[in-house]
């Protein structure tokens, strides 16, 4: 799983 | 993106340009909390600062660009134009017992001890309690415009929404973030009398008022 990172959301 | 998170976002963008509204066309801002508005300014420039730099989708800067547009024009309003309106008899929660809790715990638990991703958490922390000047100040008068429970039951909603959409990454984009997860939680959870109360009151058609 992928923690954090992608800052996609607002 | 998935349904709960547009859905989420409407009803984000709902909320802020309702109490926009609100407070130009009755060119009052009585019984909004100015420090809530400002704690929520805060809250977007310290999470969208990468606005230019990290380019994600035109969604995405679009909605950045008016939520800190929307924010600082509410504040304006607050504070300048409409200012005998305030009310800064009634809103009178400490902001610093938020800010600087919020800013120490930013440095403690993050993801990554860097300027941005420190800015970004605490942004993340702040967002969970920046309602709280306006809730203590609906309970010290009582009661709420039928407008501003409108924009505040927009407001709960968002985050409501984004716990849907994070378990729905979950599920099917093996995404989580445990630092928004567990902050949107507590955000939404503040809500929960207030959104008793707006069920049960303003959607019969009652004034939002506090039981004395």
């Amino acid at each position: 799983l992928q923690k954090g990172a992608t800052k996609d959301e607002l | 993106m998935n349904i709960f998170r547009l859905v989420g976002d409407l009803s984000h963008l709902l909320a802020i340009l309702l109490l926009l509204w609100k407070i130009w066309k009755t060119r009052s801002c009585a019984g909004v909390s100015g420090k809530s508005q400002i704690m929520f300014g805060l809250v977007y420039i310290t999470r969208y600062l990468d606005l230019f730099t990290n380019f994600i989708s035109i969604y995405n800067t679009t909605m950045k660009a008016i939520f800190i547009a929307v924010a600082i024009a509410t504040i304006y309003l607050i504070y300048f134009k409409f200012k005998a309106t305030y009310d800064s008899n009634h809103d009178t929660f400490r902001m610093e017992f938020l800010i600087v809790p919020v800013g120490g715990l930013a440095f403690l638990v993050n993801h990554d001890f860097t300027a941005l991703e420190i800015l970004w958490t605490f942004s993340i922390y702040l967002e969970s309690v920046a309602i709280l000047p306006q809730l203590f100040m609906i309970s010290k008068t009582g009661e709420a415009e039928t407008i501003t429970s409108h924009y505040l039951f927009a407001l709960g909603s968002y985050r409501a929404l984004y716990i849907v959409n994070w378990v729905y990454r979950y599920y099917f984009e093996g995404f989580f973030d445990l630092i928004a997860i567990v902050a949107g939680c507590v955000q939404t959870i503040l809500y929960c009398d207030f959104f008793y109360l707006y069920v049960t009151k303003v959607m019969h058609g009652k004034k939002l008022s506090l039981p004395a």
